[in-house]
């Protein structure tokens, strides 16, 4: 996964 | 998106919005810890350089957007108030800062045999910011331990943090058993994060809620 793709919190 | 996270992203937009009208109706920064909100400030930058790559969605993106402008303004109104008396801002936040970052060179998410160099340090910085935020309350901690005239307030700032906190570890229960999601560094620095705030409410009780009616 690139960055953000699986990082959707806060 | 679950109710969890939502509450919990709710608490900690509250938080900002207490923090900020002690500022602004109280016109006086005492009780709060500048280098605490100097290390949310940090925090928030080196998370969310992915604003800069990555569109998740417009909530993510404003919200993440409010996070950043909303503490860069805190911290400025802060560090420039005049009746602020910052002696008993005292905490080595060195102690914090560099052990964060030596763990998060060696702890974090990155596969550099994919993205190039860049995403691979945002990888390094979002885990030190996953760290750092942890520990930044701690600042703030040790003032309102040894301040007796902590004001309702910022009492009550720190409360909206520690809710804040607590719904995102059930946020992570709930989608690690519907969704499979699992990011071990943020569920194991949310969990320290967590417990470092159980000693601020035990203060809480004593000091606010034992104290309501008189």
């Amino acid at each position: 996964d690139a960055f953000g793709d699986s990082k959707d919190e806060l | 998106m679950n109710i969890f996270r939502f509450v919990g992203d709710m608490s900690h937009l509250a938080s900002f919005f207490l923090l900020l009208a002690k500022l602004i109706y109280t016109k006086s920064s005492t009780g709060v810890s500048l280098k605490t909100q100097a290390l949310y400030l940090t925090v928030f930058v080196c998370r969310y350089l992915d604003l800069l790559v990555a569109f998740v969605s417009w909530y993510n993106e404003l919200m993440k957007i409010f996070f950043i402008a909303a503490s860069a303004y805190i911290v400025y109104v802060v560090a420039t108030s005049t009746r602020n008396s910052n002696a008993s801002d005292t905490y080595r936040v060195e102690f914090l800062v560099i052990p964060a970052l030596v763990l998060a060179c060696f702890v974090n998410e990155t596969h550099w045999s994919k993205g190039g160099w860049s995403l691979n340090v945002m990888e390094i910085l979002w885990a030190f910011s996953i760290y750092l935020e942890a520990v930044a309350v701690l600042p703030q901690l040790k003032m309102l331990h040894q301040l007796e005239d902590t004001t309702n307030i910022t009492m009550h700032y720190m409360a909206s943090l520690g809710i804040y906190r607590a719904f995102y570890l059930l946020n992570w229960v709930y989608r690690l058993y519907y969704e499979g999601y699992w990011h071990p560094i943020a569920v194991v620095a949310g969990i320290v994060q967590t417990l470092l705030y159980a000693d601020f409410f035990i203060l809480y009780y004593q000091s606010v809620l034992l104290r309501l009616p008189s």
